[in-house]
């Protein structure tokens, strides 16, 4: 249905980032959580040819249209969720992981996420102590319509508020759990089901990660303004 | 000549318990290669992790059943090199002019150094990262590689106390990994922390021009009438010419039902 070509030099052992002009759609298929609408996914696929030598790399993914928003409800206290425009009642279920031996293949995965999509939830929630879930569990949860609340590597109980209580400054490099973490950030960002991430389980990060995740993670300015333009 | 795009490694792995084997990385990647899955040498499961690898050849009970974890000595009790382990495989690639291959790691817990014919790459720590090495150069002439990865548990595996407790001593808490294999109130330890090799293992095969991490943006106008796809990529030009490049982006619609595009 689209398609788009751009020309682009690129110097001898240089690393760019490159931008393609935004591409329209009238009325896209959107992707809904499960048991509000359909999880329509798109094949995007990117691929870059080089002159005198042909196709160099391709890139492909299912992408799905929606917008996911939260806040806190100021007479609750608790968190809402949109998506679409349309506020979501949140069945939530909490995940650790699917194997404590980490035999974890696209068929367990997909026995996993389709089991809790046909138990009515919509959310998974995956805990601070267990992994940042595989591009796998996020692509069943695209296809099965269940958002995701992923956390970082932190827990109450071991990160300072536990009985006895240890590393209230979280892990020793805090440079290492940031380049954790921008990493995974950076595999995970296109899925459709990916809602929220979260410091950690009941327990806030310590500041300076904190303060880094907020930075890092904050809605990039240019979809800061809401008028289309 | 490799075709463009990634090849899993999934197959034909071997391990064997690092005090077991006498060999360096250099050996077992040049003069010494394991033959086949004879002692110290089994069957490995990649990814997955070192106890799922000696469950599965039966050394260890699988400590999903009965009282079985008991029987599995704990890295607390066993020192870290117990669960220190060799794993080892071999791959066809061979590249035609101006194509470049990356060996890719989607996670390893915790640090690991590669082998690969005879070369050394030490990789960083933390169990939620990738690695992604550029073996262009180092790939064997003839095609055939051999490649061998030592991987070493978290640095703080933790001691589980007697009274057990969420998340044992703690100690699991100073590395960057995955907090519950000290045991919770839900679940006994994990007796090897979850070392491993525990995610994918590929080749990614390219031309001079490589696309890294793209990412892919929605934002809507007029109640979701008005839609508009933003696309950013990272490319890297590995050849020692300016690259002339078309940078395609292509949008299908989901493949509907059983109805296949052409």
């Amino acid at each position: 249905e689209h398609l788009q070509t751009q020309q682009l030099s690129i110097p001898p052992g240089a690393r760019v980032q490159y931008s393609f002009p935004e591409i329209f759609f009238y009325k896209p298929n959107l992707w809904w959580p499960n048991g509000m609408g359909k999880q329509s996914l798109y094949n995007v696929t990117i691929d870059v040819d080089v002159k005198g030598y042909g196709e160099s790399d391709m890139w492909n993914h299912l992408f799905g249209f929606r917008k996911i928003e939260n806040y806190i409800d100021s007479a609750t206290g608790g968190r809402l969720f949109k998506v679409n425009g349309e506020p979501v009642f949140i069945r939530g279920g909490n995940w650790i992981l699917s194997d404590g031996l980490l035999r974890l293949s696209k068929k367990r995965y997909q026995t996993d996420i389709k089991f809790h999509a046909d138990m009515n939830f919509n959310m998974m929630r995956c805990w601070g102590g267990g992994l940042a879930e595989r591009p796998e569990f996020y692509h069943y949860c695209d296809v099965y319509g269940l958002l995701v609340w992923q956390e970082f590597w932190i827990t109450g109980d071991v990160d300072g508020r536990g009985d006895p209580i240890s590393n209230p400054n979280g892990p020793l490099d805090h440079d290492l759990f940031m380049l954790c973490a921008r990493d995974t950030v950076k595999l995970l960002r296109n899925h459709a089901s990916l809602a929220l991430w979260v410091g950690g389980n009941e327990q806030t990060p310590p500041d300076d990660i904190n303060a880094a995740l907020k930075h890092d993670l904050r809605l990039h300015p240019q979809f800061e303004n809401g008028n289309g333009n | 000549m490799a075709e463009i795009g990634k090849t899993v490694l999934n197959s034909g792995w071997l391990a064997a318990r690092s005090t077991d084997v006498d060999l360096t990385g250099v050996q077992l990647t040049t003069t010494h290669p394991p033959s086949g899955p004879s002692s110290p040498w089994m069957t490995a499961f990649v990814p997955g992790t070192v106890l799922a690898t000696l469950v599965e050849n039966q050394v260890l009970p699988d400590p999903f059943y009965g009282l079985e974890n008991k029987s599995i000595i704990d890295i607390a009790d066993s020192g870290r090199e117990h669960y220190t382990f060799w794993f080892f495989t071999k791959f066809q690639c061979k590249l035609a002019v101006n194509q470049h291959v990356d060996l890719n790691f989607r996670g390893i817990n915790y640090s690991a150094e590669v082998y690969l014919n005879g070369y050394k790459k030490v990789l960083g720590k933390g169990m939620f990262r990738r690695h992604s090495l550029d073996v262009t150069d180092i790939l064997s002439p003839n095609g055939q590689n051999l490649l061998a990865v030592i991987v070493h548990p978290p640095d703080h595996p933790g001691k589980i106390p007697s009274s057990g407790g969420q998340g044992g001593d703690h100690e699991i808490g100073k590395d960057v990994a995955a907090q519950y294999v000290e045991g919770w109130d839900w679940m006994t330890p994990i007796r090897d922390r979850n070392t491993g090799i525990w995610d994918e293992v590929s080749l990614s095969t390219t031309g001079p021009v490589k696309i890294m991490d793209p990412h892919l943006v929605s934002s809507f106008f007029d109640d979701y009438k008005r839609a508009y796809l933003h696309a950013t990529v990272e490319l890297e030009n590995r050849s020692g010419w300016v690259a002339e490049c078309s940078l395609s982006i292509q949008v299908e619609t989901e493949v509907e039902d059983n109805i296949c595009l052409v």
